[in-house]
């Protein structure tokens, strides 16, 4: 049970496909959203030292968040949000999508963070940056727990979309009829991912408890995410701060809107 | 159009239609 807006007592809007699509589609819809794999391109020197692992860090982040945008758009109903919300949404989240692609890849490869196909990190390489190394085990553990849990395609597909549009729930009320109007499109956004989250669920098998419960650990290991996204984004502020990296483009402008 | 004008490329990227591909 949860309380409705006023405006979701109206009649469905003809735009709102999403809503009249069963979760089996919607989850087809968000599978063929996905980025594609994203190379870093660079002649990797190693051993890192701690500016040249920063500036491969920051040169991947900045091409995914471009990919992030298009992904962004291709989930059914986002693109129908008010522009405020849709940038809203996309300058919370984005790191911590960024963590949750980086978990996904990394899932079948314990004790490594696979930042993309051509940028493997040990966990030990992490020690060349000052503080990373804690970031880098918040990363496995929660990639251990995820791996724990055998998290399916189908899964991770829907709690990514679940991070980008519960990101920016709580910090702002609707003011205006337009404002309250697209919270009330996001929020039956929201309960379509969670329908599309329960549906994929279900096909594994379990009992109706273990469903239940799965879900629960599913939905709760978000907050652990948004844990690591804050240290994340504390620590490339700092290394900003000190010139460790120069950030630039849209990884700068996402970083800027969270300091 | 403060918030548009904080978040240039985020809402450039938003309201045009080029693929990611051409960016990267």
């Amino acid at each position: 049970l949860h309380l409705e807006p006023p405006l979701a007592r109206l009649p469905q809007p003809p735009h709102e496909q999403h809503a009249a699509m069963s979760p089996e589609e919607f989850i087809s819809r968000i599978m063929e959203a996905e980025p594609p794999d994203i190379y870093l391109m660079e002649d990797l020197k190693k051993p890192f030292t701690e500016a040249s692992m920063m500036m491969s860090l920051t040169n991947l982040a900045d091409k995914e968040l471009v990919f992030m945008i298009s992904w962004a758009k291709k989930i059914p109903g986002f693109v129908e949000l008010s522009l405020a919300d849709q940038i809203n949404l996309l300058k919370c989240c984005w790191l911590e999508i960024l963590m949750l692609g980086l978990i996904w890849r990394s899932v079948d490869h314990p004790g490594k963070l696979i930042f993309s196909p051509d940028f493997k990190l040990n966990r030990e390489e992490g020690q060349c940056v000052e503080g990373i190394m804690e970031i880098f085990d918040m990363l496995l553990a929660a990639t251990a727990r995820f791996r724990e849990l055998k998290l399916q395609r189908e899964e991770y597909v829907c709690l990514k979309a679940m991070i980008l549009l519960n990101s920016n729930l709580c910090s702002t009320s609707p003011q205006t009829a337009e404002e309250l109007a697209s919270r009330t499109r996001l929020l039956r956004l929201l309960d379509s991912v969670i329908d599309a989250l329960v549906w994929a669920i279900s096909k594994l098998g379990l009992s109706t408890q273990q469903q239940t419960l799965r879900l629960g650990h599913l939905t709760m290991l978000l907050s652990h995410i948004r844990h690591i996204s804050n240290k994340g984004m504390d620590h490339l502020s700092t290394m900003k701060r000190k010139n460790v990296v120069l950030v630039y483009n849209l990884l700068l402008e996402m970083l800027e809107a969270n300091i | 159009s403060s918030l548009k004008e904080k978040h240039k490329i985020l809402h450039q990227l938003l309201q045009n239609n080029t693929s990611p591909g051409d960016l990267a």
